[in-house]
């Protein structure tokens, strides 16, 4: 279930908040804790001139600036996670034991071009 | 939705969404690990989500296996054997690309520690590899139970642990898990005071606290540790 709180509109790339909800997708009976998570995921423009903030590549700035002379030819590149955190889940298998299993990269921290 | 829950459930390195059957509480230890994960890290260098620094092994798994054994009632009456039972964990919940790396054994005890009446009773606790059964007419493959623990403990004592890395590697690597069986029985020593009014009955009569086994199992999934050790 994804919900914004109000912020500054921007279209420039960086994390948007999305909530995953494990009752929402049917796994609350074999996932004991967490019952949901901030996932987040990246969204946004990556203009010319691409500012400090929007961790790019050096490949994303001539990118865009060969985007911003042949705008039909070349897309604007693409606004990716460039850090993320690892969650643990501690649920049930199939033999009723408990497991607890750490997942990586599971949360979008920061966002860049 | 089952087709993209089926392929969330593969990333996540689950073969099938899991179904339990009789939910068992939370063993503590899982949960005091989990709360702790939750923290951000404390020092600036990134946890390592590929080892299990409780236990200071590798590993991205952490599973409590329930006991699957049974009590087992020998046919002759051996008076100072207060508990004979055989202990079974099923190792194959492991998936295949999983590594284990530390198996620990756990016997709790539900008695309160403070139980005058037997303090300082000695025990004695052996543990055997179980051997395997002869297939009807044929002689015994294996000479006898592997001994694998042999130790005295006071009945002190809350829950017992016992490494058995090298045995559960070995159940896995020669698929030839038969379990284990323990034994309990009263010792002479220190008993005396205690039992002497009942004789071994009644030594063993305070062994019955005997709660339940279980077995810690630290595994690596080769798939989820590998992928994110190159992209780092």
């Amino acid at each position: 279930s994804a919900y914004n709180i109000p912020v500054t509109p921007s279209n420039l790339c960086k994390p948007r908040r999305l909530y995953i909800s494990f009752s929402d997708v049917g796994w609350e009976n074999w996932i004991i804790a967490p019952q949901g998570y901030m996932a987040n995921y990246c969204l946004g423009e990556c203009p010319f001139p691409l500012t400090a903030e929007l961790n790019s590549t050096n490949h994303a700035i001539l990118q865009t600036m060969v985007h911003s002379l042949d705008p039909e030819g070349t897309p604007q590149p693409c606004c990716v996670p460039v850090r993320l955190s690892p969650i643990s889940i501690l649920y049930y298998d199939n033999d009723d034991n408990v497991v607890l299993r750490h997942y990586e990269d599971m949360v979008v921290d920061e966002c860049g071009c | 939705f089952s087709l993209q829950e089926s392929l969330l459930l593969k990333s996540l390195g689950l073969s099938t969404k899991p179904s339990p059957k009789i939910p068992v509480p939370v063993p503590s230890v899982l949960w005091r690990i989990f709360q702790k994960r939750k923290m951000p890290p404390a020092s600036t260098e990134l946890a390592d989500g590929c080892r299990v620094e409780e236990f200071n092994v590798p590993g991205n798994i952490i599973r409590v296996l329930a006991d699957q054994g049974h009590f087992m009632h020998s046919g002759q009456p051996q008076p100072s054997l207060c508990l004979q039972k055989r202990l079974y964990f099923n190792l194959s919940v492991l998936e295949e690309g999983e590594r284990l790396t530390m198996a620990q054994l756990e016997i709790k005890f539900s008695h309160n520690s403070y139980h005058a009446s037997s303090q300082g009773q000695v025990f004695e606790l052996r543990l055997y590899q179980a051997p395997r059964l002869p297939l009807r007419g044929t002689p015994s493959p294996e000479p006898g139970r592997t001994l694998l623990v042999e130790q005295s403990f006071a009945r002190l004592h809350k829950s017992l642990l016992f490494n058995l890395s090298g045995v559960a590697k070995d159940w896995r690597t020669h698929s030839r898990n038969l379990g284990l069986i323990l034994e309990i029985s009263a010792s002479g020593r220190g008993g005396e005071a205690a039992g002497a009014s009942g004789g071994p009955q009644s030594l063993c009569a305070s062994i019955d606290s005997f709660l339940d086994t279980s077995l810690l199992v630290v595994s690596l999934s080769q798939q989820q540790c590998r992928a994110s050790r190159r992209r780092r």
